[in-house]
């Protein structure tokens, strides 16, 4: 089963 | 005061078909180097970036920095009005509370005019900086929509592997399995049908079905798509404009 990732996993908030 | 003026409506027709079923409403950042976008799903999966360079319009100035919150279903609506082929004429005031949209048709002498009520958008803007890249591949837009949508009907997610000489995409589902393998290839009488692979890392990364759906709605964008993958990262989709980008920044899915 693959999970999905979310943007925020991978970059910082401006 | 803003001004752009399109030498053809269909270019903002495309730009607007290609963002408006991912993100309802966004903010359009104009300076004087042009118009930009940064708006992300609902879901938080899917970021767009759009950047509309001034060289795109036949006319354009922008004197001071201005930001315009679009919703972008009734900017659908209103652009759907206009013939692909009109001149397309956006503009607003420093501290407007609607945008002007105007076309003109190139043969009848006909001038259409229309305001779209503007919305205070409060978005959290990601940083997604210069990325690294393992691999970039290059093929016909139509060709990675097709494999988008002949892969969705077997599973929710694309695996994409790439390897020195080949991009293999697949999908595993209930009812079976299915893969396409493309090679580079290069054509000199129709380059827009080459394909080309580059690769400093091999990648084997999955992406959802149906974010990969919203994505390929900017295919009419450009004849060509470019697809960055980074290993345990977003993979980018650019189709280039005239002079500027449409760009998705998709997260991928992990075994758990």
């Amino acid at each position: 089963f693959k999970k999905q990732k979310i943007l925020s996993d991978f970059f910082p908030t401006k | 005061m803003l001004e752009g003026k399109f030498e053809e409506a269909s270019l903002l027709k495309k730009i607007v078909e290609a963002m408006k079923d991912c993100v309802s409403s966004c903010n359009f950042n104009c300076t004087e180097n042009g118009i930009s976008v940064q708006a992300v799903d609902n879901s938080r999966v899917l970021l767009i970036s759009l950047l509309i360079e001034k060289d795109t319009f036949e006319e354009y100035r922008c004197d001071r920095n201005i930001t315009l919150g679009v919703g972008l279903g009734s900017l659908s609506k209103i652009i759907g009005n206009g013939a692909n082929s009109d001149y397309l004429t956006i503009s607003a005031d420093d501290d407007a509370d609607k945008l002007n949209i105007i076309f003109e048709d190139k043969v009848k002498d006909k001038i259409s005019e229309y305001n779209l009520k503007l919305l205070d958008i409060d978005a959290d803007l990601l940083d997604v900086g210069p990325m690294d890249t393992d691999a970039t591949i290059t093929l016909p837009s139509a060709d990675f929509a097709k494999i988008c949508k002949d892969m969705k009907v077997l599973s929710e997610s694309l695996q994409i592997i790439v390897t020195k000489d080949s991009a293999l995409f697949q999908s595993v589902g209930d009812i079976g399995t299915g893969n396409i393998v493309i090679r580079p290839k290069t054509d000199i009488d129709h380059p827009e049908e080459s394909v080309t692979i580059s690769l400093d890392k091999p990648i084997d990364l999955s992406f959802g079905s149906k974010y990969l759906s919203d994505i390929i709605k900017a295919t009419s964008l450009s004849q060509k798509v470019t697809i960055k993958l980074t290993d345990q990262s977003p993979g980018v989709f650019e189709y280039k404009l005239p002079s500027g980008y449409l760009r998705f920044y998709l997260a991928p899915k992990f075994d758990e």
